[in-house]
């Protein structure tokens, strides 16, 4: 039995050496060849992009937000999305130097590929996750205004014209005084181009941000260096539709439902039976 | 048969040496009964360790032990599984006794990096079994 059990072993452990990526069961197929491939987890965590520690930093705190210690999923997360995705700009451009003076940042052009997201994931929300490269404190409390460029995605090179602009976006947020990490929600932008499964986002992004009046009138004013922004990140939250994703709302459902058919229960053999005979009745007129 | 029945009766009921609490203990806390068992592994024992960031350890437990002859009241079997086992047990003893096998499981969360070096969060239904029974 020893000896056979050491065949055992060596063919489980040449199977599974055979056996493709295991999470290939669970992600889309595709065809690019993985031979000459560096670990994407070292790719991640040495491209010597300063953005991509960062991200992960992100990530990792996320993932203790939303799970225990032994990767069971916490209740206290929103039960629409099951799954979230941090892409980082494969190229980014600064147009033109930000004015400190008003704070308003340097707009950057971003181009995200999202190959990764398969179609069964839909789109929920959507943000540009900005860092600071130091600890930033503002003075008080800041209103920002973000404008986003949609461009034409499939855009050869990067020359500075301006490809034609499919959509203009802007939105309103308010940067408190410590922040390490905040984000711009971008979901308008981003849902009709998630919809229809674009390979890769082009946009262009800048945002000026002025002094909150009503919180702090008397903190004085001064100039805050926003260049110490670090280009965004996108995030993606998303609901994986597949039979092997997790589905809180399904279990949360089914509680609720089979609750709900515990109580009707109850509720028929509790009414008295003058209602239950007019309860026969209606269902039989309702069948007539 | 009521000599049978005689002898039976004038039979010592325990041999000198029965211990009751020993008999209890083993009828009521069976040792080798069909239940959860840990397993943890880390990653990169399956392999996968290219892929996942966290968790760090993985638990999936697993279910083993033998299938008492009355499962309904503890595992929630259904009659069939008692069928089975007369059958198994009295009839032909080519088909097999109930297995312990799970009866539920609870997702996984795992944070992936993936092979464009973007890093996904997911949950992953069914990944820890958290219930056994007997089918």
């Amino acid at each position: 039995s020893q000896v056979s059990r050491g065949e055992a072993r060596a063919a489980a452990e040449a199977e599974s050496e055979s056996v493709a990526e295991p999470w290939s069961l669970l992600r889309p197929p595709d065809g690019r060849d993985r031979s000459g491939f560096l670990s994407p987890l070292f790719k991640v965590l040495y491209d010597g992009q300063g953005g991509t520690p960062r991200a992960l930093r992100y990530m990792k705190r996320l993932y203790k937000a939303y799970a225990t210690k032994e990767g069971i999923p916490k209740s206290n997360r929103s039960p629409l999305y099951n799954t979230v995705r941090l892409f980082t700009s494969c190229a980014q451009h600064t147009q033109a130097p930000g004015d400190q003076a008003t704070g308003s940042v340097p707009p950057v052009d971003l181009l995200f590929n999202l190959d990764r997201v398969p179609a069964v994931e839909h789109l929920l929300k959507s943000g540009l996750l900005y860092s600071f490269s130091n600890s930033i404190s503002f003075p008080s409390a800041v209103k920002c205004l973000c404008h986003l460029v949609i461009k034409e995605p499939e855009f050869s090179s990067w020359t500075p014209q301006r490809a034609p602009s499919l959509l203009t976006f802007n939105s309103q947020f308010e940067l408190k005084k410590k922040y390490k990490w905040f984000e711009v929600d971008v979901t308008t932008a981003l849902r009709p181009l998630v919809a229809s499964h674009k390979r890769s986002v082009h946009m262009s992004v800048n945002f000026t941000c002025v002094r909150n009046q009503q919180q702090d009138p008397v903190a004085q004013d001064g100039p805050w260096n926003m260049t110490l922004l670090v280009p965004p990140s996108l995030l993606l939250y998303l609901n994986d539709t597949s039979a092997q994703a997790h589905h809180r709302w399904d279990s949360l459902h089914y509680k609720r439902r089979s609750s709900q058919r515990a109580d009707q229960k109850g509720g028929l053999s509790a009414c008295p039976m003058g209602e239950e005979s007019t309860e026969g009745g209606r269902s039989s007129r309702h069948r007539r | 048969g009521q000599d049978t029945v005689s002898l039976e009766l004038n039979k010592p009921l325990a041999p000198a040496s029965f211990n009751l609490s020993e008999y209890l203990k083993h009828f009521l806390f069976p040792q080798h009964e069909c239940e959860l068992h840990d397993f943890r592994l880390s990653f990169s024992q399956l392999k996968w360790d290219n892929w996942i960031v966290a968790p760090h350890r993985y638990n999936p437990r697993y279910c083993k032990g033998d299938c008492p002859r009355a499962v309904g009241h503890r595992y929630g079997s259904p009659v069939h599984t008692m069928v089975q086992n007369i059958i198994h047990e009295k009839l032909n003893s080519s088909v097999p006794r109930p297995s312990c096998v799970p009866a539920k499981y609870s997702p996984l969360s795992v944070l992936t990096i993936e092979p464009d070096g973007s890093i996904a969060y997911k949950e992953y239904e069914d990944m820890i079994a958290t219930k056994c029974t007997c089918r």
